[in-house]
């Protein structure tokens, strides 16, 4: 089971915006 | 077109769009204590493009909410009682929803554009890389 951080984490990650 | 830095200066939208900018916000952030209302921004963003089907959704929800809007957090600070109350009731009522945080969100949003954004554009971290 994922950590809260990592969930939180991942939750971040996939809004952040990608190298054009 | 307008190279990334003068699109920067038109919008928070934009600037948050755009890589190097959200990196170089991040870190003005950092410095003014209040990176938790980025990371609360692209938390409420990438909650809003989770499977509601999926478990990991509700565990998500729950994390932002003990995270950014349980605590006394920065967050929370800038969020009105109504919505936090809404969030809160959404939680134990295990009432799930993919636009749970939007108002959450445009209150932080809303906070942002007027300071840190403002604060941001005349700072010396972005004159800097200017």
């Amino acid at each position: 089971i994922d950590s809260e951080d990592d969930l939180l984490q991942e939750c971040i990650s996939s809004a952040m915006p990608k190298k054009k | 077109p307008d190279s990334p830095l003068v699109r920067w200066t038109k919008s928070l939208h934009f600037l948050l769009g755009d890589q190097d900018g959200a990196h170089l916000f991040r870190t003005f952030l950092e410095r003014e204590n209040c990176v938790d209302t980025l990371d609360f921004w692209f938390a409420c963003n990438g909650f809003r493009q989770m499977d509601l089907k999926d478990t990991k959704t509700n565990r998500v929800a729950k994390v932002i909410f003990k995270r950014y809007i349980e605590n006394n957090s920065i967050v929370a600070k800038q969020l009105k009682p109504a919505t936090k109350t809404f969030i809160r009731d959404s939680i134990k009522k295990q009432q799930i929803d993919s636009a749970m945080f939007d108002q959450a969100q445009t209150e932080i949003q809303s906070n942002m554009e007027e300071n840190a954004y403002q604060m941001f554009l005349t700072s010396d971290i972005y004159l800097e890389y200017v």
